[in-house]
């Protein structure tokens, strides 16, 4: 072992072109100059494929942008139908009324615009026992909503479970879904189609406030919370203003729950700044732009009030 | 360097891209759904 430094066990293997002992047969200024082009070629593909990189960057990032533009047009539509199905829910049902109005101050931060990531409005207790196999594509969502076929006063009067999609970390455990109202837990559960536990909740926005919702992590996609509303709530919304409080007692607040939980959320883990920008602008700039929609709202409307005017 | 970055960019661009194409789907789905619940 000690000998071993004092060995020479070097297979010599001639590492060295330029060794002293074939000085000619290595012209030195030829392979400096060969290695500089290999150096120059490195650079080239690299610059190249930068070069792909930016375009491909510039063009993914339109498409972003037609994304979120198109995005702000869904939810300006969606807004103004959900505004107008809040009117003539209010107006249609003077009953609720009667039920106990409570004032408060609202915080103008709990008012964040937002998508409805998930939802489905107008479904009954039994079919709300079905949530967690709900899937957030479309067409599997439409096979489960649509043939919901109630009818329309009726849907109005108690379309009082929703359900929302809301994604979320999957490492996150506390369930929580934020939709600008105050949410006292009262429980939680493990179910037995599902190995996320379900959470409950009370509206704790108005004392005597019935609305309840559960909050559990989607079995087929974990990726998603499932939040399911029920009731209806009896105070102003996080985004009301205090003068509207007779015109909000009564409506349906379920539905507002989604607008403002899903896109919040969504938002908050992708495109916090930016995207929130361009579409409070593009919602003050334009809401009624849209002649079609604004067509087909009008068409909407026409047969609802046709179909009350028949019973 | 350069490089690592604008994949590192590209690959956050796409992931946004994917989460907006997502949420327009079911943003016209529930459009929709509350459309048809109007008429």
């Amino acid at each position: 072992m000690a000998y071993s430094s004092f060995l020479d066990i070097s297979l010599d293997l001639n590492t060295n072109p330029f060794d002293r002992n074939f000085p000619e047969n290595f012209p030195k200024k030829e392979v400096n100059v060969s290695t500089s082009a290999d150096l120059e070629r490195k650079c080239l593909v690299k610059e190249e494929s930068a070069n792909e990189l930016r375009e491909e960057l510039n063009r993914v990032n339109s498409e972003n942008k037609k994304l979120t533009e198109m995005l702000a047009t869904v939810w300006e539509n969606y807004y103004a139908l959900h505004h107008h199905l809040e009117k003539l829910q209010s107006r249609n049902s003077p009953e609720i009324d009667e039920q106990p109005t409570k004032k408060r101050k609202q915080d103008p931060d709990d008012f964040l615009l937002g998508f409805p990531v998930g939802l489905s409005s107008g479904k009954t207790d039994n079919s709300s026992s079905n949530e967690d196999h709900h899937h957030h594509h479309q067409h599997e969502q439409k096979n489960q909503l649509l043939p919901c076929k109630r009818p329309v006063t009726d849907s109005f009067n108690k379309a009082k479970v929703s359900t929302v999609y809301v994604p979320a970390d999957s490492t996150d455990t506390s369930l929580t879904v934020k939709d600008g109202y105050q949410w006292r837990k009262y429980g939680q559960k493990v179910t037995r189609d599902n190995p996320s536990p379900r959470a409950y909740f009370r509206c704790s926005f108005a004392p005597s406030c019935p609305v309840k919702k559960k909050v559990q992590r989607s079995a087929e996609d974990p990726s998603l919370l499932v939040a399911t509303y029920e009731g209806t709530h009896n105070h102003l919304g996080p985004n009301a203003s205090e003068g509207d409080a007779t015109s909000q007692v009564g409506t349906s607040t379920v539905t507002l729950d989604l607008v403002h939980g899903g896109h919040r959320l969504a938002l908050e883990k992708n495109e916090r700044g930016t995207m929130q920008d361009v579409l409070v602008q593009q919602m003050a700039s334009s809401l009624t732009k849209d002649s079609k929609f604004t067509a087909a709202l009008a068409a909407a409307i026409s047969g609802r009030l046709m179909e009350q005017a028949r019973t | 360097t350069n490089t690592n970055a604008l994949v590192d960019e590209l690959n956050r661009v796409r992931a946004e891209n994917k989460k907006l194409s997502e949420m327009l789907t079911l943003m016209c789905d529930n459009y929709n759904v509350l459309r048809k619940q109007l008429m």
